[in-house]
């Protein structure tokens, strides 16, 4: 329903880091406050936190959105990809 | 797990294995199991003799909940959580199930970890059954255990997480036996941190999926991951029902109790009945159990009054196999025959029932139905047996495990191969119950479990091994040398069966067969992937940049107008398509192959083909002389269509295989034409 909340994973181009930030979590915590911060349906400062950093393996990060901020944040500079979190299990 | 590492050799009586030997058990490499957590004081993972902890190990024993850093040892020298995921999805965690720790409070993850790399444990058990020495495939490897999975299941930004953070600790090896459907690589998490994780020389395990026999069920398939098949081994837990009119069933079971079905001393007939005809009627004048649902004996289906004091037979499917009996204790009966249904087939795994009971095939579970309608007075009796070793044939692909081809590209044969999944005895927490049922009070070292889930840490601890032993393999050689020199014979010489029907299996149930791991440690030739290959194959499978980079963090751009063609990723298993409804002239379809000499010696390999039908395989040169270690060469394989009448508007596969031997090692890639 609109304003509901699920759980992304957000792909990151990190060479695209504006140099005004001085490193990519300062800039993925800005990108996330931006989306947020404007939406009328925010409910709570813990909308603006990640779940997760990923620094290894992948560049990006994890968060509650809404769809739509979820689809607004696909049409960011930098933004490579945004997954719906799904859930597995165990074979 | 007992049985399994002699069954695949690693415990050879006269001599100790050279795979063991030569890596000196895994000592310096680390597993990262991603799971359920541990229960780090089961024997399986004392630390007693092992030697320092790798210099290059940066994790660490993260405290949480009854979990503190005393709880790490030289044995699980990491143990990590990760919750923020899971806890987005379900708003808060059941405490009295889920506890915010490494600590395994599930099984699952204490079960694959002493699979990989358990310590020697003896007189180990499961109520009596499987008993011998359990041991881990690679007893000194050493375990990271990455929580990612609670009671409810596993979620994708966790799991990322886990290979994220497994990967800078330092991980040479990644277990992980958790899946979803398949979906293109870069929509997929796992297939993502396994690239990142690939890239840094790490080697990945997965489970294929228990979606078999289904054909293209596999899971877990981009082709930077080694998908891992299950099969049983040498080893049945038998139990029979015996019908009024005499006839045997032989089923399988790990039911141990003191009821009087179990002493076949007091062997007793008792009424049986169908839950299919047994379902409950108008109750309250609202519910009603339809047939499939007491058919499969779900909660509340069944007729306590037509069920009480006797056996009930539950049809497979619906819900878990041991709570059937639950239900139909609760229900008043007294004993359960759970039965497979289409597709299962001839598939048994042995569940340890609360009340007598067994799982039949689905042959077995016609004729007790036959049996059951053409008697007004059906009854039946059962007898519970000890384990049984030595049984042929074995090992047997697993009805249960997930097949091909892959539905993400058919370029890349999946399941890569096939290691011990069924009937698996290894270590298991305090506190859950064995059947993992809350009314189960039972509480064991060791359980037994089946699934894709426990084929997976045998084939990790298989690589922690090769590693090893040969620490500068890359991912892509490790598999290489586990796929060449599978088998697909057991040791009567006769194919490997199918467990489904019994038939012979295909390379589509098997991938490239069994793993061997004796042979792997000495593979010859094997065929090295770097991370630009698996780029080239991208582009040519028609991934665009972006998806490329959604992938691999790299530029994706795919250069020009690419020559590369997706049957040439330097798979060690080769398969083409052949589109005949296209078909005017013969066609050809050329692939190349790289190989990476890996012996002492100095060595000449020469090839031999067995063609896939209705083409004809020549491959240029037919001979490769290798001068010295890690030396390449290339070869091209030209595969020819014989023109033909399209008969059918179905695919048809169709395989044969490619063989490069110096006489003493034989380095087979199966060879895969879709018609």
């Amino acid at each position: 329903t609109l304003g509901e909340k699920q759980s992304y994973i957000i792909r990151v181009q990190n060479d695209l880091k504006p140099s005004v930030f001085s490193d990519v979590e300062h800039w993925y915590s800005s990108t996330l406050s931006s989306l947020i911060r404007y939406n009328p349906l925010k409910s709570t400062d813990q909308d603006e936190e990640f779940l997760h950093v990923y620094k290894t393996v992948f560049h990006g990060f994890s968060a509650k959105l809404t769809a739509q901020e979820a689809q607004q944040l696909a049409t960011f500079d930098g933004v490579l990809s945004v997954l719906p979190d799904r859930l597995r299990q165990l074979h | 797990t007992t049985r399994s590492p002699h069954f695949m050799g690693l415990d050879s009586a006269s001599t100790m294995s050279n795979l063991v030997t030569e890596s000196d058990s895994g000592s310096n490499v680390v597993i990262g199991v991603l799971d359920t957590g541990i229960w780090p004081e089961r024997p399986s993972f004392h630390d007693q003799g092992m030697g320092p902890i790798p210099s290059f190990w940066k994790g660490e024993c993260t405290v949480g909940e009854n979990f503190t850093k005393a709880n790490c040892n030289k044995k699980i020298i990491g143990a990590r959580y990760f919750t923020s995921g899971y806890l987005a999805k379900m708003g808060s965690m059941n405490s009295s199930t889920d506890i915010k720790s490494a600590r395994d409070t599930e099984g699952h993850g204490t079960h694959t970890a002493s699979t990989a790399a358990g310590r020697a444990v003896g007189d180990a058990s499961f109520l009596g059954f499987a008993k011998g020495v359990a041991v881990g495939i690679a007893p000194k490897a050493r375990i990271a255990a990455y929580k990612v999975c609670w009671k409810r299941g596993c979620m994708d930004s966790d799991i990322l997480a886990g290979f994220d953070k497994a990967v800078e600790d330092g991980v040479n090896i990644i277990s992980i036996s958790i899946g979803g459907s398949a979906v293109p690589y870069n929509l997929d998490p796992i297939a993502i941190g396994s690239f990142g994780a690939m890239e840094k020389g790490v080697f990945i395990s997965a489970s294929a999926g228990n979606e078999g026999p289904r054909s293209m069920s596999v899971t877990n398939v981009a082709p930077w991951i080694t998908t891992v098949g299950a099969s049983t081994i040498d080893r049945k837990f038998p139990a029979d029902l015996v019908l009024g009119n005499g006839k045997r069933i032989t089923g399988s079971s790990i039911y141990r109790g003191d009821d009087p079905l179990h002493d076949i001393n007091n062997f007793q007939h008792l009424p049986l009945i169908y839950g299919g005809n047994a379902s409950v009627g108008l109750r309250n004048g609202a519910r009603h159990s339809s047939s499939f649902s007491s058919a499969t004996c779900m909660p509340d289906s069944l007729d306590k009054e037509r069920v009480r004091g006797k056996i009930v037979v539950c049809d497979r499917g619906g819900t878990p196999r041991v709570s059937k009996g639950e239900i139909v204790k609760d229900a008043g009966g007294v004993g359960v025959v759970v039965a497979n249904i289409f597709p299962m087939g001839e598939g048994l795994v042995a569940d340890a029932h609360l009340i007598p009971g067994l799982g039949v095939t689905e042959s077995a579970g016609n004729l007790i139905r036959d049996y059951i309608n053409s008697n007004a007075n059906p009854t039946a009796t059962m007898t519970f047996s000890e384990t049984q070793v030595g049984v042929k044939p074995a090992p047997v692909v697993a009805s249960f495990s997930s097949r091909g081809p892959s539905a993400e590209s058919i370029f890349v044969l999946k399941p890569d191969v096939i290691a011990p999944g069924v009937n698996i005895l290894a270590a298991w927490p305090d506190g859950v119950a064995p059947t993992e049922l809350s009314s189960d009070q039972r509480r064991t070292q060791f359980n037994i479990a089946s699934g894709t889930s426990m084929s997976c840490p045998h084939v990790s601890g298989l690589a922690a091994l090769l590693k090893g032993a040969h620490p500068y393999w890359s991912p892509a050689m490790i598999r290489s040398a586990l796929m060449t020199t599978a088998y697909t014979q057991d040791q009567q010489g006769n194919p490997l069966l199918d467990e489904t029907s019994y038939n012979i299996s295909t390379t589509m149930d098997m991938g490239a067969g069994h793993v061997d791991p004796e042979k792997a440690v000495d593979p010859g030739l094997v065929y090295d992937i770097t991370a630009d290959d698996y780029l080239n194959f991208l582009c040519a499978s028609n991934y665009s940049g972006r998806d490329i980079k959604q992938i691999t963090k790299r530029s994706g751009k795919c250069r020009g107008k690419h020559d590369h063609k997706p049957w040439n990723l330097n798979y060690p298993a080769i398969s083409v398509a052949i589109y005949t409804t296209q078909l005017q002239e013969p066609a050809i379809v050329q692939v190349t192959r790289t190989v990476t000499h890996v012996g002492e010696t100095p060595s000449t390999y020469t090839v031999s083909v067995t063609n896939p039908k209705g083409v004809n395989v020549t491959v240029t040169p037919s001979s490769m002389n290798f001068r010295e270690k890690g030396e390449k060469q290339s070869y091209v394989v030209r595969i020819k269509a014989e023109k033909k009448a399209v008969t059918s508007l179905n695919s048809v596969i169709e395989v044969g295989k490619l063989s490069w031997s110096n006489g003493k090692q034989h380095v087979v890639s199966p060879l895969v034409v879709v018609w």
